[in-house]
C-alpha cells in the first residue's frame, strides 16, 4: 500500500503546490514511484506540470462526485515515475455538495483502496485547497501524514492552531494514525520577521517539525512557467537541494515508523 | 449608501487581507468613515487589527447564518473612522449550508441595505477568502466594484481567468454594475518574473488596473504583529506611502462614476 501524504494549510501562498510538485519530483529521483493529487480547484499541480485546467477528460472531480475509478483519472508526466491526477474547476463544488453525503468524510480514502488493487505507487501526494472544507478533510482522513507548508509569518503561524484542532478533529472522527509535520517554507534568512517567526516554531512544535528548511529562491517562480519540477528546472538551484534534503528526511522517517 | 468594495481572489496569499486593512485606515485618514468586514474563516482582518479570533459575541457568522443584524455585529478599532465585523471559525460551515437556501447569492446585499437604514459609512471593505465560494459570490453580488491583488507571479496571474467568468456569472445573476480592478501587489522590481509579468499584466487590462502598485515591503510583515494598519504602524514607509496613494487613486475613480 503507497504512503500517503497530505500537504495542507488555510493559509494562502505558503506553498502547497510548490512542496507537492518539488517533493514529489525529488521522491522520483530516488526511484520511487509517485502519484499527485490535484485536490484544489485552483488546479495550480496541474498547471505547474504544463497541463492546462479542465483539459482532461476524467479529474478529481469526476472521482469525488461520481465515484468514478481512481485509476482511470491517472495520466502520466514528462517526468519518469511520476503520475498525476488533474483538478477541475467544478471540484468547487464538491466542498458545498460532499458534507450532505454519508461517510463523505472517506469518499477518497475508499477510492484510494480500490486503486491499491490495480496499480501500485510508493508515495501519493495529495494538494490541498487554502480552506479547511470537505476536499481537506477527505484528504487528511486519507493520509498517513500531513506536510503543513508554512511561511515564518504571523497570519501563517497564526493558521497553524486551526490546523491542530482539525488534525484532532479527524483523528477522533476518521483516522486516528494521522501523524503530522511542519515545513517551514519560503524562508528568508536576511529578515529578522521570518528568523524570529522560525525560532518561535521550532520550540513550540520540536518533533514535528521537518529539520530541513525551504529558502526563497526565485527559481521556483520561473519553474511552473516551464510547466516542470524545479529539479528538473534548474536541478543544481538551491531550491532543487533543499527539496531533496526534504525527500530524503521524509524517507528515514517513514522506514523509522 | 455606502460605496462597497470585495477583495477577492481565488489565488491564496497575494495580500488581500493586507489590501484591505492598509486600504480602509488610509480612507480614514482622508476622513472618511470605513467598515471593514471579515468575510475569511481565516479572521484574518481582525487578527490583523488586534482582535483575538471568535472573542466577538457577534460576528460575520451570525448575519449569514442566522440573519443577526449586522449593525449588532459592528465594532471600534484603535483607529478613528475605521470599523470592523470580525470573523469565526464557523464561517466555513457558510461555505457549505449558504448555497441550499433560496436567494443565497443576496443575503449580504439585503444586510448591508438593512444597515443603510440605520448607520452610514463611506466605504465599506470585504475581505474575501481564497476561495470562490458562497462567501465570495455574496461579497461580489453586494459590492460596486472588485479589487482582486494580484501577485505577479505564474499562479496568480493564472488565476485572473477563473476571476474574470465569476465576473460574468454574478453580472448576470445579481450585480449587472460590478465593476474590477486588479491592484498588483507584492512587486519586487527586481525580479525579472515579476516585471515581465507585470508588464504583461498591464498590456492585457489596461483600463481594469490600478496604477499604483504595492511593492514588497517587510513593514507588512511587522504591522499584523503589532494589531496595527502600515498607515499607524510606520507611517512614513514605502508601503504606507503606496497605500495611501492607492487611496487617492480610488477615491478618485469613485468620484469620476
Ligand atoms: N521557496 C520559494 N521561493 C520563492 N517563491 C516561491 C517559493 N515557494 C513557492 N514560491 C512561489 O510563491 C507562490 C505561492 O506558492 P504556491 O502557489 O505553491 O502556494 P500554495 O500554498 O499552493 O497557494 P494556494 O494557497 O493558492 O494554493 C507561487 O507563485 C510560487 O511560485
Ligand atoms: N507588500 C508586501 N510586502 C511584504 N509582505 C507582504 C506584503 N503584502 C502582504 N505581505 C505579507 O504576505 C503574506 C500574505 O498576505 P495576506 O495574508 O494579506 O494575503 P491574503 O491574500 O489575504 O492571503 P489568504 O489567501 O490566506 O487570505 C502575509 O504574511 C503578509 O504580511
Ligand atoms: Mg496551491
Ligand atoms: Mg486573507
Amino acid at each position: 500500500m503507497a504512503y500517503v501524504i497530505a500537504i495542507s494549510n488555510e493559509k494562502g501562498g505558503v506553498a502547497k503546490t510548490t512542496t507537492a510538485i518539488s517533493l514529489g519530483a525529488a521522491l522520483t529521483e530516488q526511484g520511487f514511484s509517485v502519484l499527485l493529487m490535484d485536490l484544489d480547484p485552483q488546479a495550480n499541480l496541474s498547471l505547474g506540470l504544463g497541463i492546462e485546467k479542465n483539459g482532461a477528460r476524467i479529474t478529481m472531480a469526476n472521482v469525488l462526485l461520481e465515484s468514478h475509478p481512481l485509476a482511470e483519472a491517472i495520466q502520466t508526466t514528462e517526468i519518469e515515475r511520476l503520475f498525476l491526477v488533474p483538478s477541475a474547476s467544478r471540484l468547487e463544488t464538491a466542498e458545498q455538495s460532499l458534507p450532505f453525503r454519508g461517510h463523505f468524510m472517506t469518499l477518497l480514502r475508499e477510492a484510494l483502496q480500490a486503486l491499491s488493487e490495480k496499480r501500485s505507487f510508493d508515495y501519493i501526494l495529495l494538494d490541498c485547497p487554502p480552506a479547511l472544507g470537505s476536499l481537506t478533510l477527505n484528504a487528511l482522513a486519507a493520509a498517513h501524514l500531513l506536510i503543513i507548508p508554512t511561511q515564518p509569518e504571523f497570519f501563517s503561524a497564526y493558521a497553524l492552531r486551526d490546523m491542530m484542532s482539525l488534525i484532532r478533529r479527524v483523528r477522533a472522527e476518521a483516522n486516528p494514525e494521522l501523524a503530522y509535520r511542519i515545513l517551514v517554507t519560503m524562508m528568508d534568512r536576511r529578515n529578522r520577521v521570518h528568523r524570529e517567526i522560525h525560532e518561535q516554531l521550532c520550540k513550540t512544535f520540536a518533533q514535528g517539525i521537518f529539520n530541513t528548511v525551504i529558502e526563497v529562491d526565485t527559481r521556483l517562480r520561473e519553474s511552473p512557467i516551464a510547466g516542470l519540477p524545479i529539479t528538473h528546472y534548474k536541478g543544481n538551484s538551491r531550491s532543487a537541494q533543499q527539496y531533496r534534503a526534504l525527500a530524503q528526511e521524509l524517507v528515514e522517517y517513514v522506514q523509522e515508523k
